[in-house]
């Protein structure tokens, strides 16, 4: 299969790709590719010939086209399912951030421990309360969990995300959640991206 | 220097090791760190001699050592400053993790353009009226400036960011942002983790 970096960067190339499209771009060179995302024109070159598409040296990749491949990689035939444990600030920031993209990867529902949140309908994404979660994976094959609650309730959210058939969660707690082996776990930490933010700052104020 | 994936990494070991000491640990082996960070024992390795910093095969890394001199790459002497813009739900929630997460590069001062926002205290961040950003960047030494703006304000802010002195710019919004040669972007997009997150769901739940 594909390793963690690679698909890493067929998510970004898509972004990318997406955007030029929507543009009006009907083509784009591997260098302009690497230029959006910081690697060479020679990683863009090795993973889209990975993927099995190619392009030419003189005319460069057709979009429409390598988004279709980029997809047939990505995105499960049958979907995947989306569910977003934790409506507040970021869960709420997340779902109209989702929503306006139009993002591939829906999130079909979200849950709360907060009472006035079930019920209601945030961004097109309806609302429940928490004690309905497991019945609600019950019902539907749900394979990825958005772990958006404090701290101390990431782990029992985790847990029971798994116990309901989820087979990877989007971790936003600032906990190391203890999965069984046959579980992904994605940590996101905007902290780590400011501190690498901030030391750019400093290296191009030298300059 | 060093290259962004090594600064990444920098960041990441950061984020852990401090996790590690807060947990009662005292020492840290290689294979510990890379596991935690899905990367090879061997790139731990490299990464820590390329700052200069030693441990034992037997004993590993001294884990106050090593966050020490982590944090004398990556912190710049005088602190940079960083300002937010944009206090809206993801705003909130990023004054709320960095003031919980007592991150190393406190944000000093939000700006917005909503009225009720002004002169308010978030997190211990004092909020401003959006007007009062350039005369705020004229006063202080600011270098980092977080775009958490709606897409069709991004621009505009980053260039009043940059015209007031900021080098580096974390942006959220979804626009490829046009800045100086001299200024440094760090775009963040949760879709790419979830879409990440989704590609591995579907391959563990074939296993
Ligand atoms: N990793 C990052 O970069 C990053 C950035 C921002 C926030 N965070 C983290 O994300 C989480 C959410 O942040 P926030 O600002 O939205 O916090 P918040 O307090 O605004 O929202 C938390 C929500 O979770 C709900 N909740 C609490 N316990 C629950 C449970 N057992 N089951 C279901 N729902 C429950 C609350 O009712 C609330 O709506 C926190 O853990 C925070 O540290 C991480
Ligand atoms: N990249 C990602 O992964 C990601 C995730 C979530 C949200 N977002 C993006 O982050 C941004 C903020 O999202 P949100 O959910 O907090 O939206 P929001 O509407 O809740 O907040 C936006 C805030 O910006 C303020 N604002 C508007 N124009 C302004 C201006 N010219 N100057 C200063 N402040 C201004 C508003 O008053 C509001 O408080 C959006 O662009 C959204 O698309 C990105």
């Amino acid at each position: 299969e594909f390793p963690d970096p690679t698909i890493e960067r067929l998510c970004c190339y898509r972004r990318i790709l997406s955007a030029l499209l929507a543009a009006g771009h009907a083509r784009v060179y591997s260098h302009e590719l690497a230029a959006a995302q910081r690697v060479t024109p020679a990683q863009v070159r090795r993973d889209v010939m990975l993927i099995g598409y190619s392009g030419s040296p003189v005319k460069g990749y057709d979009i429409a086209g390598l988004l279709d491949r980029i997809g047939e990689i990505l995105d499960p035939p049958g979907g995947v399912g989306v569910v977003l444990v934790g409506v507040g600030y970021l869960g709420r920031a997340l779902l109209a951030y989702f929503a306006g993209r139009k993002s591939p990867i829906p999130v079909v529902a979200a849950f709360d421990v907060a009472p006035e949140t079930s019920g209601q309908l945030i961004h097109g994404c309806h609302c429940y309360h928490i004690d309905e979660l497991s019945s609600f994976l019950s019902r539907r094959s749900i394979l990825v969990g958005i772990v958006a609650v404090p701290a101390e309730a990431a782990q029992k959210t985790a847990r029971e995300l798994i116990d309901g058939g989820v087979r990877a969660l989007l971790n936003f707690a600032p906990v190391q959640l203890d999965v069984p082996q046959n579980v992904y776990v994605e940590n996101v930490d905007i902290a780590v991206s400011l501190e690498k933010t901030a030391f750019f700052a400093q290296s191009m104020s030298l300059e």
